[in-house]
């Protein structure tokens, strides 16, 4: 564990509280797009399916289990509790555009064909992809309240992190795996452009808009 | 080279 690690784990802790806080006490999830959560839950439950196989830490297996309960109680809060300010008009990217490649991608390159390493393998595919449906969300409607552009940056600084992470466990260990760097700065660089604009506008306290 | 044995990242 280093602290680029640390850091990117809590940025994405961060994140995930930040947007089930902010639909809990706005009663609303207006704006946020379903499918980027009900892919982040599948991300999550096939990668951690290993809290049966192995154990590694306290803090990893905690971890886990946290961001596990954090994505399904969004789900959960987006498609039951407060389904009625669902914008579904507005989330119509096609998820299964990026699920069934994917998948296929599992299958084809992988560290070890195994059950458990080709769903590994496709959560990791998948999150590289996984926030598409927002970000094409907000290019749809041309705006995202400041939170779930705060929401967006923390999402987006954890795959940086993990990026120095990386660097930074090859220098010191040997360390690297290739199919998560790949799979990282493919990630990573879905929000570039997001990060430019979040410079630019919300920091200087303008609302998230696209230019016309 | 990695170990792909046990994936320790979240």
């Amino acid at each position: 564990m280093n602290v680029f690690r640390l850091v990117g784990d809590l940025s994405h802790l961060l994140a995930i509280i930040m947007l089930l806080k902010k639909i809990w006490s706005s009663r609303s999830c207006a704006g946020i797009s379903g499918k980027s959560q009900l892919l982040f839950a599948l991300v999550f439950t096939t990668r951690y399916l290993d809290l049966f196989t192995s154990f590694i830490s306290v803090y990893n297996t905690s971890m886990k289990v946290i961001y596990i309960l954090c994505a399904y109680a969004t789900v959960y809060l987006i498609y039951v509790k407060f389904k009625a300010t669902y914008d579904h008009n507005h989330d119509t990217f096609r998820a299964e555009f990026l699920v069934v490649p994917v998948g296929g991608l599992a299958f084809l390159v992988n560290h070890d064909f195994t059950p458990l390493e080709i769903l590994w393998t496709f959560s990791i595919y998948l999150e590289s992809v996984a926030i598409m449906p927002q970000l094409f969300m907000i290019s749809k409607t041309g705006e995202a309240e400041s939170i779930t552009s705060h929401y967006l940056f923390c999402l987006g600084g954890y795959r940086a992190l993990y990026i120095i992470n990386w660097l930074y466990r090859f220098y010191s260990e040997g360390f690297f795996d290739l199919i998560a760097i790949v799979a990282g700065c493919v990630q990573t660089i879905l929000y570039c452009d997001f990060f430019y604009l979040y410079i630019t506008k919300v920091i200087y306290g303008q609302k998230l808009s696209l230019p016309a | 080279s990695g170990d792909y044995e046990v994936h320790d990242e979240l």
